[in-house]
Protein backbone atom coordinates (compact mmCIF):
# COMPACT_ATOMS: atom_id res chain seq x y z
CA UNK A 1 0.00 0.00 0.00
CA UNK A 2 1.07 3.43 -1.08
CA UNK A 3 -0.25 6.89 -0.04
CA UNK A 4 -0.02 9.48 -2.98
CA UNK A 5 -0.16 13.03 -1.99
CA UNK A 6 -1.04 15.30 -5.34
CA UNK A 7 -1.20 18.97 -4.84
CA UNK A 8 -2.86 20.51 -7.98
CA UNK A 9 -4.71 23.58 -9.05
CA UNK A 10 -8.30 23.83 -8.28
CA UNK A 11 -9.01 24.21 -11.66
CA UNK A 12 -7.76 20.67 -12.57
CA UNK A 13 -9.88 19.31 -9.35
CA UNK A 14 -12.87 17.92 -10.56
CA UNK A 15 -11.84 16.60 -13.92
CA UNK A 16 -8.91 14.72 -12.10
CA UNK A 17 -11.41 13.74 -9.14
CA UNK A 18 -13.60 12.24 -11.82
CA UNK A 19 -10.86 10.60 -13.95
CA UNK A 20 -9.44 8.73 -10.65
CA UNK A 21 -13.06 7.25 -10.35
CA UNK A 22 -12.91 5.85 -13.90
CA UNK A 23 -9.51 4.42 -13.51
CA UNK A 24 -10.80 2.50 -10.15
CA UNK A 25 -8.77 4.66 -7.71
CA UNK A 26 -10.27 5.93 -4.60
CA UNK A 27 -9.27 9.41 -2.89
CA UNK A 28 -9.95 11.77 -0.40
CA UNK A 29 -9.41 15.87 -0.89
CA UNK A 30 -8.28 18.53 0.95
CA UNK A 31 -8.68 22.21 0.07
CA UNK A 32 -5.15 23.69 0.61
CA UNK A 33 -2.95 27.51 0.48
CA UNK A 34 0.22 27.42 -1.83
CA UNK A 35 2.94 28.52 0.12
CA UNK A 36 4.06 30.73 -2.61
CA UNK A 37 1.21 32.44 -4.10
CA UNK A 38 -0.92 32.00 -1.49
CA UNK A 39 -3.88 31.17 -3.15
CA UNK A 40 -6.34 28.16 -2.94
CA UNK A 41 -5.22 24.38 -4.66
CA UNK A 42 -6.65 21.20 -4.07
CA UNK A 43 -4.39 18.17 -2.39
CA UNK A 44 -5.54 14.62 -3.13
CA UNK A 45 -4.97 11.70 -0.70
CA UNK A 46 -5.26 8.37 -2.84
CA UNK A 47 -4.51 4.99 -0.98
CA UNK A 48 -3.13 2.41 -3.48
CA UNK A 49 -1.93 -1.02 -4.04
CA UNK A 50 2.06 -1.12 -4.45
CA UNK A 51 1.35 -1.73 -8.25
CA UNK A 52 -0.23 0.59 -9.12
CA UNK A 53 1.69 3.58 -8.29
CA UNK A 54 3.07 4.24 -12.33
CA UNK A 55 -0.78 3.69 -13.08
CA UNK A 56 -1.86 6.37 -10.66
CA UNK A 57 0.66 8.78 -12.09
CA UNK A 58 -0.43 8.65 -15.55
CA UNK A 59 -4.32 9.96 -14.68
CA UNK A 60 -2.84 12.85 -12.37
CA UNK A 61 -0.43 13.90 -15.86
CA UNK A 62 -3.47 13.41 -18.13
CA UNK A 63 -5.25 15.24 -16.23
CA UNK A 64 -3.55 18.41 -14.34
CA UNK A 65 -2.32 21.00 -16.94
CA UNK A 66 0.76 23.58 -16.16
CA UNK A 67 -0.91 27.44 -16.09
CA UNK A 68 0.94 30.74 -15.78
CA UNK A 69 -0.52 32.96 -13.20
CA UNK A 70 -0.41 36.61 -12.82
CA UNK A 71 0.67 37.49 -9.55
CA UNK A 72 1.10 40.77 -8.02
CA UNK A 73 4.08 40.10 -5.36
CA UNK A 74 3.04 41.31 -2.04
CA UNK A 75 6.67 43.03 -1.69
CA UNK A 76 9.39 43.32 -3.46
CA UNK A 77 11.85 40.09 -3.13
CA UNK A 78 14.54 42.34 -1.54
CA UNK A 79 15.03 45.83 -0.40
CA UNK A 80 12.65 48.87 0.85
CA UNK A 81 8.81 49.16 0.57
CA UNK A 82 8.88 52.75 0.69
CA UNK A 83 8.24 54.04 -3.23
CA UNK A 84 7.64 50.37 -4.20
CA UNK A 85 4.42 49.75 -6.95
CA UNK A 86 3.72 46.58 -7.58
CA UNK A 87 3.69 45.34 -10.93
CA UNK A 88 2.06 41.63 -11.97
CA UNK A 89 4.26 39.20 -12.73
CA UNK A 90 3.90 36.03 -14.70
CA UNK A 91 4.50 32.83 -12.45
CA UNK A 92 4.67 29.42 -14.14
CA UNK A 93 2.30 26.80 -12.01
CA UNK A 94 2.92 22.93 -12.79
CA UNK A 95 0.21 20.47 -12.81
CA UNK A 96 1.04 18.63 -10.26
CA UNK A 97 3.42 17.99 -7.19
CA UNK A 98 3.13 14.42 -6.45
CA UNK A 99 4.58 12.58 -3.29
CA UNK A 100 4.46 9.16 -2.84
CA UNK A 101 5.36 7.76 0.78
CA UNK A 102 5.08 3.85 2.03
CA UNK A 103 2.42 2.53 4.44
CA UNK A 104 2.89 -0.13 6.75
CA UNK A 105 -0.55 -1.01 7.76
CA UNK A 106 -4.54 -0.45 6.20
CA UNK A 107 -7.33 -0.92 7.52
CA UNK A 108 -11.14 -0.37 6.25
CA UNK A 109 -13.37 -0.82 9.35
CA UNK B 1 6.95 6.97 16.11
CA UNK B 2 3.90 6.27 13.59
CA UNK B 3 1.66 8.82 11.74
CA UNK B 4 -2.09 7.25 11.78
CA UNK B 5 -4.66 8.97 8.60
CA UNK B 6 -8.02 8.11 9.20
CA UNK B 7 -10.82 9.21 7.16
CA UNK B 8 -14.26 8.71 9.14
CA UNK B 9 -17.81 10.11 8.68
CA UNK B 10 -18.58 13.57 10.18
CA UNK B 11 -20.83 11.60 12.42
CA UNK B 12 -18.47 10.13 14.13
CA UNK B 13 -15.81 13.14 14.21
CA UNK B 14 -16.59 14.19 17.77
CA UNK B 15 -17.23 11.02 19.71
CA UNK B 16 -13.80 9.49 18.06
CA UNK B 17 -11.91 12.78 19.28
CA UNK B 18 -12.97 12.22 22.85
CA UNK B 19 -12.05 8.66 22.84
CA UNK B 20 -8.99 9.45 21.74
CA UNK B 21 -8.29 12.26 24.45
CA UNK B 22 -10.06 10.04 26.81
CA UNK B 23 -7.43 7.00 25.86
CA UNK B 24 -4.12 9.05 25.45
CA UNK B 25 -3.65 9.94 21.98
CA UNK B 26 -3.12 13.46 20.81
CA UNK B 27 -4.85 14.37 17.23
CA UNK B 28 -4.73 17.03 14.60
CA UNK B 29 -8.16 17.45 12.50
CA UNK B 30 -9.15 18.45 8.76
CA UNK B 31 -11.95 19.12 7.23
CA UNK B 32 -11.89 16.73 3.96
CA UNK B 33 -14.37 15.85 1.02
CA UNK B 34 -14.76 12.20 -0.21
CA UNK B 35 -13.74 11.85 -3.54
CA UNK B 36 -16.25 9.74 -4.43
CA UNK B 37 -19.70 11.29 -2.64
CA UNK B 38 -17.79 14.57 -2.65
CA UNK B 39 -19.57 15.04 0.59
CA UNK B 40 -17.72 16.24 3.48
CA UNK B 41 -15.70 13.88 5.85
CA UNK B 42 -13.01 14.25 8.05
CA UNK B 43 -9.56 13.17 8.75
CA UNK B 44 -7.53 12.81 11.72
CA UNK B 45 -3.67 12.91 11.69
CA UNK B 46 -2.79 10.86 15.00
CA UNK B 47 0.87 10.54 15.81
CA UNK B 48 1.50 7.76 18.30
CA UNK B 49 4.10 5.51 19.54
CA UNK B 50 5.42 2.49 17.39
CA UNK B 51 3.91 -0.12 20.04
CA UNK B 52 -0.16 1.90 20.31
CA UNK B 53 -0.98 0.84 16.80
CA UNK B 54 -3.27 -1.86 17.77
CA UNK B 55 -4.65 0.30 20.69
CA UNK B 56 -5.61 3.41 18.44
CA UNK B 57 -7.06 0.98 15.97
CA UNK B 58 -9.01 -0.51 18.45
CA UNK B 59 -10.71 2.84 19.58
CA UNK B 60 -11.69 3.82 15.93
CA UNK B 61 -13.03 0.70 15.33
CA UNK B 62 -15.12 1.19 18.54
CA UNK B 63 -16.08 4.74 17.66
CA UNK B 64 -16.91 4.82 13.72
CA UNK B 65 -19.70 3.40 12.39
CA UNK B 66 -21.02 1.86 9.25
CA UNK B 67 -23.78 3.61 7.60
CA UNK B 68 -25.68 3.45 4.60
CA UNK B 69 -26.34 6.83 2.34
CA UNK B 70 -29.02 7.53 -0.17
CA UNK B 71 -27.49 9.08 -3.21
CA UNK B 72 -28.12 10.69 -6.47
CA UNK B 73 -25.60 9.99 -8.83
CA UNK B 74 -24.67 13.31 -10.69
CA UNK B 75 -24.63 11.43 -14.11
CA UNK B 76 -24.94 7.89 -15.17
CA UNK B 77 -22.06 5.64 -14.69
CA UNK B 78 -21.23 5.15 -18.70
CA UNK B 79 -23.46 6.21 -21.30
CA UNK B 80 -25.21 9.27 -22.69
CA UNK B 81 -27.03 12.10 -20.25
CA UNK B 82 -29.77 12.84 -22.03
CA UNK B 83 -32.78 11.72 -21.15
CA UNK B 84 -31.21 10.12 -17.41
CA UNK B 85 -33.44 10.78 -14.66
CA UNK B 86 -31.50 10.15 -11.47
CA UNK B 87 -33.39 7.85 -8.71
CA UNK B 88 -31.57 8.10 -5.95
CA UNK B 89 -29.17 4.84 -4.47
CA UNK B 90 -27.98 3.35 -1.34
CA UNK B 91 -24.53 3.14 -0.78
CA UNK B 92 -22.73 1.68 2.34
CA UNK B 93 -19.98 4.03 3.48
CA UNK B 94 -17.45 2.75 5.85
CA UNK B 95 -16.49 3.62 9.34
CA UNK B 96 -12.79 4.72 8.75
CA UNK B 97 -10.48 3.94 6.16
CA UNK B 98 -6.82 3.90 8.31
CA UNK B 99 -3.58 4.10 6.94
CA UNK B 100 -0.13 3.77 9.47
CA UNK B 101 2.85 5.33 8.12
CA UNK B 102 5.97 5.18 9.70
CA UNK B 103 7.44 8.23 10.70
CA UNK B 104 11.11 8.92 10.67
CA UNK B 105 11.58 11.84 12.98
CA UNK B 106 9.74 13.62 15.74
CA UNK B 107 9.98 16.89 17.48
CA UNK B 108 8.03 19.12 19.87
CA UNK B 109 9.41 22.77 19.81
CA UNK C 1 12.99 13.29 -0.63
CA UNK C 2 11.19 13.73 3.13
CA UNK C 3 7.27 15.25 3.91
CA UNK C 4 7.88 17.28 6.93
CA UNK C 5 4.20 17.76 8.62
CA UNK C 6 4.01 21.17 10.95
CA UNK C 7 1.39 21.68 13.04
CA UNK C 8 1.89 25.20 14.38
CA UNK C 9 -0.49 27.69 16.29
CA UNK C 10 -2.42 30.17 13.58
CA UNK C 11 -0.28 33.31 14.92
CA UNK C 12 2.83 31.71 13.58
CA UNK C 13 1.81 30.91 10.23
CA UNK C 14 2.32 33.49 8.61
CA UNK C 15 6.05 34.49 9.72
CA UNK C 16 6.93 30.70 8.97
CA UNK C 17 5.35 30.71 5.85
CA UNK C 18 7.59 33.67 4.96
CA UNK C 19 10.63 32.33 6.29
CA UNK C 20 10.32 29.37 4.86
CA UNK C 21 10.07 31.06 0.96
CA UNK C 22 13.56 33.34 2.20
CA UNK C 23 15.11 29.80 3.08
CA UNK C 24 14.20 28.13 -0.25
CA UNK C 25 11.85 25.70 0.95
CA UNK C 26 8.42 24.83 -0.78
CA UNK C 27 5.51 24.08 1.49
CA UNK C 28 1.55 23.80 1.04
CA UNK C 29 -1.07 25.10 4.07
CA UNK C 30 -3.75 23.25 5.65
CA UNK C 31 -6.59 24.68 7.96
CA UNK C 32 -6.69 22.22 10.60
CA UNK C 33 -8.22 21.66 14.47
CA UNK C 34 -6.13 20.62 17.39
CA UNK C 35 -7.60 17.46 18.68
CA UNK C 36 -7.72 19.01 22.49
CA UNK C 37 -8.58 22.52 22.40
CA UNK C 38 -10.70 22.18 19.08
CA UNK C 39 -9.45 25.47 18.17
CA UNK C 40 -8.04 26.39 14.52
CA UNK C 41 -4.04 26.09 14.07
CA UNK C 42 -1.95 25.75 10.67
CA UNK C 43 -0.77 22.21 9.44
CA UNK C 44 2.15 22.62 6.59
CA UNK C 45 2.98 20.23 4.00
CA UNK C 46 6.98 20.59 3.51
CA UNK C 47 8.63 18.16 0.75
CA UNK C 48 12.56 18.79 1.14
CA UNK C 49 15.89 17.11 -0.14
CA UNK C 50 17.14 14.08 2.52
CA UNK C 51 19.92 16.55 3.66
CA UNK C 52 18.17 19.28 4.76
CA UNK C 53 16.00 17.75 7.46
CA UNK C 54 18.27 19.90 10.25
CA UNK C 55 17.87 23.11 8.19
CA UNK C 56 14.18 23.06 7.67
CA UNK C 57 13.33 22.15 11.54
CA UNK C 58 15.83 25.09 12.82
CA UNK C 59 13.41 27.62 10.39
CA UNK C 60 10.07 25.93 11.97
CA UNK C 61 11.77 26.32 15.73
CA UNK C 62 12.73 29.89 14.98
CA UNK C 63 9.71 30.75 14.29
CA UNK C 64 7.42 29.37 16.43
CA UNK C 65 6.42 30.47 19.64
CA UNK C 66 5.17 28.39 22.98
CA UNK C 67 2.03 30.60 24.18
CA UNK C 68 0.10 29.95 27.22
CA UNK C 69 -3.77 29.55 26.25
CA UNK C 70 -6.89 30.63 28.50
CA UNK C 71 -9.05 27.89 28.07
CA UNK C 72 -12.48 27.08 29.25
CA UNK C 73 -12.89 23.23 29.40
CA UNK C 74 -16.18 22.08 27.97
CA UNK C 75 -16.98 19.43 30.87
CA UNK C 76 -15.36 18.03 33.81
CA UNK C 77 -11.99 15.85 32.74
CA UNK C 78 -14.21 13.38 34.79
CA UNK C 79 -17.60 13.13 36.74
CA UNK C 80 -20.95 14.72 37.00
CA UNK C 81 -21.75 17.74 35.05
CA UNK C 82 -24.56 18.82 36.89
CA UNK C 83 -23.56 21.49 39.47
CA UNK C 84 -20.33 22.06 37.15
CA UNK C 85 -18.89 25.83 36.57
CA UNK C 86 -16.08 25.49 34.24
CA UNK C 87 -12.99 27.89 35.11
CA UNK C 88 -10.83 29.09 32.98
CA UNK C 89 -7.54 26.33 33.20
CA UNK C 90 -3.83 28.29 31.83
CA UNK C 91 -3.03 25.52 29.09
CA UNK C 92 0.58 25.95 27.47
CA UNK C 93 0.42 24.60 23.45
CA UNK C 94 3.73 24.42 21.77
CA UNK C 95 5.63 26.36 19.28
CA UNK C 96 5.27 23.22 16.77
CA UNK C 97 4.64 19.68 16.35
CA UNK C 98 6.63 18.06 13.87
CA UNK C 99 6.41 15.01 11.78
CA UNK C 100 9.48 13.67 9.03
CA UNK C 101 7.93 11.33 7.11
CA UNK C 102 10.15 9.10 4.21
CA UNK C 103 9.20 9.62 0.53
CA UNK C 104 9.80 7.01 -1.61
CA UNK C 105 9.31 8.74 -5.07
CA UNK C 106 8.50 12.48 -6.04
CA UNK C 107 7.13 13.54 -9.36
CA UNK C 108 6.34 17.15 -10.57
CA UNK C 109 4.09 17.59 -13.88
N1 LIG D 1 10.36 30.51 -3.70
C1 LIG D 1 9.83 30.59 -4.94
N2 LIG D 1 10.38 31.41 -5.86
C2 LIG D 1 9.87 31.51 -7.12
N3 LIG D 1 8.79 30.78 -7.57
C3 LIG D 1 8.22 29.96 -6.69
C4 LIG D 1 8.68 29.80 -5.35
N4 LIG D 1 7.92 28.92 -4.72
C5 LIG D 1 6.98 28.52 -5.63
N5 LIG D 1 7.16 29.14 -6.81
C6 LIG D 1 6.35 29.03 -8.02
O1 LIG D 1 5.00 29.36 -7.69
C7 LIG D 1 4.14 28.27 -8.01
C8 LIG D 1 3.07 28.15 -6.93
O2 LIG D 1 3.65 27.84 -5.68
P1 LIG D 1 2.74 27.66 -4.37
O3 LIG D 1 3.66 27.48 -3.23
O4 LIG D 1 1.75 28.78 -4.28
O5 LIG D 1 1.92 26.29 -4.64
C9 LIG D 1 2.65 25.07 -4.67
C10 LIG D 1 2.59 24.29 -3.36
O6 LIG D 1 1.27 24.38 -2.80
C11 LIG D 1 2.84 22.86 -3.83
N6 LIG D 1 4.25 22.48 -3.70
C12 LIG D 1 5.21 22.56 -4.65
N7 LIG D 1 6.38 22.08 -4.19
C13 LIG D 1 6.13 21.67 -2.91
C14 LIG D 1 6.94 21.07 -1.88
N8 LIG D 1 8.23 20.77 -2.06
N9 LIG D 1 6.37 20.78 -0.68
C15 LIG D 1 5.07 21.05 -0.46
N10 LIG D 1 4.24 21.63 -1.37
C16 LIG D 1 4.78 21.94 -2.60
O7 LIG D 1 2.46 22.79 -5.20
C17 LIG D 1 2.01 24.08 -5.66
C18 LIG D 1 2.47 24.29 -7.07
O8 LIG D 1 3.87 24.28 -7.16
P2 LIG D 1 4.66 24.51 -8.52
O9 LIG D 1 6.11 24.23 -8.23
O10 LIG D 1 4.03 23.76 -9.63
O11 LIG D 1 4.47 26.05 -8.88
C19 LIG D 1 5.06 27.03 -8.04
C20 LIG D 1 6.37 27.59 -8.55
O12 LIG D 1 6.38 27.62 -9.94
N1 LIG E 1 -15.71 3.98 -7.40
C1 LIG E 1 -16.66 3.64 -6.51
N2 LIG E 1 -17.70 2.85 -6.89
C2 LIG E 1 -18.67 2.49 -6.00
N3 LIG E 1 -18.66 2.86 -4.68
C3 LIG E 1 -17.66 3.65 -4.26
C4 LIG E 1 -16.61 4.07 -5.14
N4 LIG E 1 -15.75 4.83 -4.45
C5 LIG E 1 -16.26 4.87 -3.19
N5 LIG E 1 -17.40 4.16 -3.08
C6 LIG E 1 -18.26 4.01 -1.90
O1 LIG E 1 -18.66 5.30 -1.47
C7 LIG E 1 -18.25 5.51 -0.12
C8 LIG E 1 -17.77 6.95 0.07
O2 LIG E 1 -16.65 7.20 -0.73
P1 LIG E 1 -15.96 8.66 -0.70
O3 LIG E 1 -14.87 8.63 -1.72
O4 LIG E 1 -16.98 9.73 -0.85
O5 LIG E 1 -15.31 8.78 0.77
C9 LIG E 1 -14.22 7.92 1.09
C10 LIG E 1 -12.86 8.59 0.95
O6 LIG E 1 -12.92 9.95 1.43
C11 LIG E 1 -12.01 7.77 1.94
N6 LIG E 1 -11.26 6.70 1.24
C12 LIG E 1 -11.65 5.41 1.09
N7 LIG E 1 -10.70 4.70 0.46
C13 LIG E 1 -9.68 5.57 0.22
C14 LIG E 1 -8.40 5.45 -0.40
N8 LIG E 1 -7.94 4.30 -0.90
N9 LIG E 1 -7.62 6.55 -0.48
C15 LIG E 1 -8.02 7.74 0.03
N10 LIG E 1 -9.22 7.92 0.62
C16 LIG E 1 -10.05 6.85 0.72
O7 LIG E 1 -12.89 7.19 2.88
C17 LIG E 1 -14.25 7.56 2.59
C18 LIG E 1 -15.14 6.39 2.89
O8 LIG E 1 -14.82 5.29 2.09
P2 LIG E 1 -15.62 3.90 2.15
O9 LIG E 1 -14.85 2.93 1.29
O10 LIG E 1 -15.89 3.52 3.56
O11 LIG E 1 -17.04 4.19 1.49
C19 LIG E 1 -17.10 4.51 0.11
C20 LIG E 1 -17.49 3.34 -0.76
O12 LIG E 1 -18.35 2.47 -0.08
N1 LIG F 1 -4.96 15.04 26.61
C1 LIG F 1 -4.41 16.21 26.96
N2 LIG F 1 -4.32 16.56 28.27
C2 LIG F 1 -3.79 17.74 28.64
N3 LIG F 1 -3.26 18.65 27.77
C3 LIG F 1 -3.32 18.35 26.46
C4 LIG F 1 -3.88 17.13 25.97
N4 LIG F 1 -3.79 17.10 24.64
C5 LIG F 1 -3.20 18.28 24.29
N5 LIG F 1 -2.91 19.02 25.39
C6 LIG F 1 -2.30 20.34 25.42
O1 LIG F 1 -3.12 21.23 24.64
C7 LIG F 1 -2.33 21.81 23.59
C8 LIG F 1 -3.17 21.90 22.32
O2 LIG F 1 -3.54 20.62 21.86
P1 LIG F 1 -4.43 20.47 20.56
O3 LIG F 1 -4.74 19.01 20.44
O4 LIG F 1 -5.59 21.41 20.58
O5 LIG F 1 -3.46 20.90 19.34
C9 LIG F 1 -2.34 20.09 19.05
C10 LIG F 1 -2.56 19.13 17.90
O6 LIG F 1 -3.30 19.79 16.83
C11 LIG F 1 -1.13 18.90 17.39
N6 LIG F 1 -0.54 17.67 17.95
C12 LIG F 1 0.22 17.56 19.05
N7 LIG F 1 0.62 16.28 19.24
C13 LIG F 1 0.09 15.59 18.20
C14 LIG F 1 0.13 14.20 17.82
N8 LIG F 1 0.80 13.27 18.50
N9 LIG F 1 -0.53 13.82 16.69
C15 LIG F 1 -1.21 14.72 15.95
N10 LIG F 1 -1.31 16.04 16.26
C16 LIG F 1 -0.66 16.45 17.39
O7 LIG F 1 -0.35 20.01 17.80
C17 LIG F 1 -1.17 20.94 18.54
C18 LIG F 1 -0.34 21.53 19.66
O8 LIG F 1 0.09 20.53 20.55
P2 LIG F 1 0.94 20.84 21.87
O9 LIG F 1 1.36 19.51 22.41
O10 LIG F 1 2.02 21.82 21.55
O11 LIG F 1 -0.05 21.58 22.87
C19 LIG F 1 -1.14 20.84 23.40
C20 LIG F 1 -0.91 20.32 24.80
O12 LIG F 1 -0.08 21.19 25.52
Amino acid sequence: MKMVIAVVQDKDSNRLSNALITAGFRSTKLATTGGFLKSGNTTFLIGIEDDRVSEVLQVIRNNCKVRDQLVTPVSPMGGTTDSYIPFPVEVQVGGATVFVLPVERFEHF
